[in-house]
């Protein structure tokens, strides 16, 4: 996460699945953010804070088998850049969510559960926390 | 053959890419669609 | 890159290093491709759970579901659903000796990749762009081949227990002299295998209340034998000296963690010619800075001995230096003396130290005569004891094909890493699925080379890696130039920015 143009890539990805969305005819302008910001939160909770070990051998003994992949970042220091982006873009998002939703009651709950989803595991106090 | 490199069709099975075409297809056939209706 | 120069009078000769940066458009699409193959990786892992594809990969049976799991399934994702799909280019049987053309067995899959079968016929003449053999010993006639084979018959091939016991030939006292006198340092002590030079003596040599320094590309037995030390372990920036020194400083001001006592030793462990980027180590600043921080220097020599310096000597004669400020020489034969095994010189003092405390020594089974006797063919032949300059000859010839190879690439517009005097030349591929395409474009048009891909490389650095050698002639570099480049187009590999000025 730390190597060149991944942030970018994670950028396009995230405008790539809000412009599908946007594509299907029938879903309107709140609903599709909110299933933008649904959909990312879940595939990040997915890869960052659910998915353990790695997908490939590593020289480790073991070592980051039991870790998520938000744990293994950076070797578990906190407050890197990485760590940083990753929790920001939820939020931009969530706010993006929330304003095209103008705040309607449903969708901010659903947004806002969301959210707190994906940033309440980036926390500190909750690295090895299971 | 730059379009199956680059997309990595090139290493998916015969089946694999029909499906990853056609759903490319359909992502693309949608967002000209909704672009046309929008515009 | 690396043209800015630090310190640079402590070079004796020109440094060039190159690592041009990824183009963020390939990047970017290098990371869509492994989402795309990761996906439907995760497709494929559903189907075999729900058993709708048959699953080739080995599993538990039935029976054992309830013991703890034998294979980690999470860990061979990447294994199951990327490498098997162009694992056609690896592995691939050769049926001749891995020299400057190769006869390779030809094989088919009719399961993607699952089990290959072969059609009984031979691909000859290989251009092999992918073996060490720097210096072209790898041959099964000439000299060394007739001595080895006198040996053989003489000693037999095996021996069957370790030096410290019955494995202490006259052959191996020979060939340890030899290395000493190669190297110029007191004293000399071989192995029979390169990984365990590395891996074994390092514990020997440190342990708990040492700290190692150790470079982030380091190959895996260095890494193997420094954790196997118990001493703690911290990890430089790539051939970055600042790095080197920022730790150095940090190790002596603070010492040890909690305890802040001195550490007892520091080892500052680096190779000579790094295989994945053909770097070369900046050795006049790592000696100048262990001398200012009076540490210890462990000097992998595996890829340089023999492929660097005006006489083969490896990167210490390369830069002009002298090999007694470096504390540990280890280095192998595999790459350029065509045999295998690995060696340590140094003081006399250290090497009988390893002598008595090597794991190596005491349990390994000692280097197979032979293997020596082809060894000390060789490293005469280098050094033009054996009356002719065939060696010299080598040394230099492998010298010119490395800048002629590099320099046609990139003037060809690819982006090549690593040290423009390397005779490993890495030329970038990036995306996945190229790695596989140029792997089989080249072998249609009768080229072996070898591709490395995630995550043996940083997952959007995958690359082609080519290793030139002193038996390749001038029209096989033509050759195999004109095809990289036919190939190239095919691919759209010619990324670099850079044009060289021909």
């Amino acid at each position: 996460l730390n190597s060149r143009g991944i942030w970018l890539a994670y950028i396009i990805l995230v405008v790539l699945l809000h412009v599908i969305l946007l594509s299907i005819p029938f879903f309107s302008i709140p609903v599709v953010w909110t299933l933008t910001n649904v959909v990312h939160n879940l595939v990040m909770y997915l890869f960052l804070h659910t998915v353990k070990g790695t997908p490939f051998e590593t020289p480790d003994q073991g070592k980051a088998r039991l870790l998520t992949h938000w744990e293994q970042m950076d070797y578990g220091i906190q407050f890197t850049s990485s760590r940083k982006f990753l929790s920001i873009s939820p939020i931009v998002l969530y706010l993006l969510a929330s304003f095209y939703t103008k705040y309607e009651a449903v969708y901010f709950v659903i947004n806002t559960a969301s959210l707190l989803s994906v940033l309440l595991p980036k926390l500190p106090q909750f690295h090895g926390v299971r | 053959y730059q379009y199956l490199l680059i997309t990595c069709s090139y290493v998916l099975e015969p089946w694999e890419q029909s499906i990853f075409n056609t759903i490319l297809l359909t992502i693309a056939a949608m967002v000209v669609y909704t672009s046309y209706v929008f515009i | 890159s690396h043209h800015v120069m630090q310190n640079e009078g402590l070079y004796k000769r020109p440094f060039n290093e190159a690592f041009e940066e990824t183009p963020m458009l390939v990047a970017v699409l290098t990371y869509m491709g492994y989402g795309i193959l990761t996906l439907f990786g995760y497709l494929r892992d559903f189907l075999r759970v729900w058993k709708i594809e048959k699953c080739h990969n080995a599993t538990e049976r039935e029976e054992q579901k309830e013991f703890v799991p034998l294979f980690q399934d999470f860990e061979n994702f990447y294994t199951r659903n990327l490498y098997m799909r162009i694992r056609d280019s690896w592995n691939r049987p050769i049926c001749s000796v891995p020299g400057a053309k190769m006869d390779v067995m030809e094989r088919f899959t009719d399961d993607y990749n699952w089990t290959f079968k072969y059609t009984g016929k031979v691909i000859r003449g290989v251009i092999n762009m992918g073996s060490y053999n720097y210096l072209g010993f790898a041959q099964n006639a000439g000299v060394c081949e007739e001595a080895a084979a006198k040996v053989l018959k003489q000693y037999g091939a095996g021996v069957c227990s370790t030096r410290q016991e019955m494995g202490n030939l006259d052959k191996h006292a020979e060939l340890e002299k030899l290395v000493a006198r190669f190297l110029g340092v007191e004293a000399a002590i071989n192995y029979g295998m390169g990984f365990a030079t590395n891996s074994m003596n390092i514990p020997a040599l440190v342990s708990k209340g040492c700290l190692i320094l150790s470079d982030e590309l380091n190959h895996a037995s260095l890494v193997l034998g420094a954790r196997l030390s118990g001493a703690t372990i911290r990890i430089f920036k790539h051939n970055n000296m600042t790095s080197l020194e920022k730790l150095l400083r940090d190790a002596i001001v603070h010492g040890q963690p909690r305890t802040h006592r001195p550490w007892r030793k520091i080892l500052i462990i680096v190779e000579g010619i790094y295989s994945m980027e053909g770097s070369i180590v900046r050795l006049p600043e790592v000696i100048a800075l262990k001398k200012k921080y009076k540490a210890y220097l462990y000097l992998d020599e595996a890829h340089s001995i023999g492929a660097l310096g005006p006489t083969g000597r490896g990167v210490v004669e390369y830069f002009g230096l002298n090999p007694k400020d470096v504390d540990i020489m280890m280095g192998t034969f595999t790459k350029s003396f065509g045999a295998a095994g690995g060696y340590i010189g140094g003081s006399k003092e250290l090497i009988d130290y390893l002598g008595m405390h090597s794991h190596s020594t005491v349990y390994a089974t000692s280097m197979s005569p032979p293997v020596a006797q082809q060894i000390i063919c060789a490293m005469k032949s280098i050094m033009g004891e054996d009356g002719t300059s065939y060696g010299q000859n080598c040394v230099q010839q492998l010298a010119e094909n490395t800048r002629y190879f590099r320099r046609r690439l990139m003037e060809m517009g690819f982006i090549i890493y690593g040290n423009s005097d390397s005779p490993i030349v890495p030329l970038m591929l990036y995306m996945p699925a190229k790695i596989g395409a140029f792997g089989r474009e080249m072998l249609k048009r009768n080229i072996g080379v070898v591709v490395v891909g995630f995550p043996a490389t940083p997952i959007i650095e995958s690359r082609a890696r080519f290793c030139v050698s002193a038996a390749h002639t001038r029209e096989m570099l033509d050759i195999a130039l004109k095809v990289i480049g036919e190939v190239g187009d095919l691919l759209q590999l010619k990324y670099s920015r850079h044009r060289l000025i021909p």
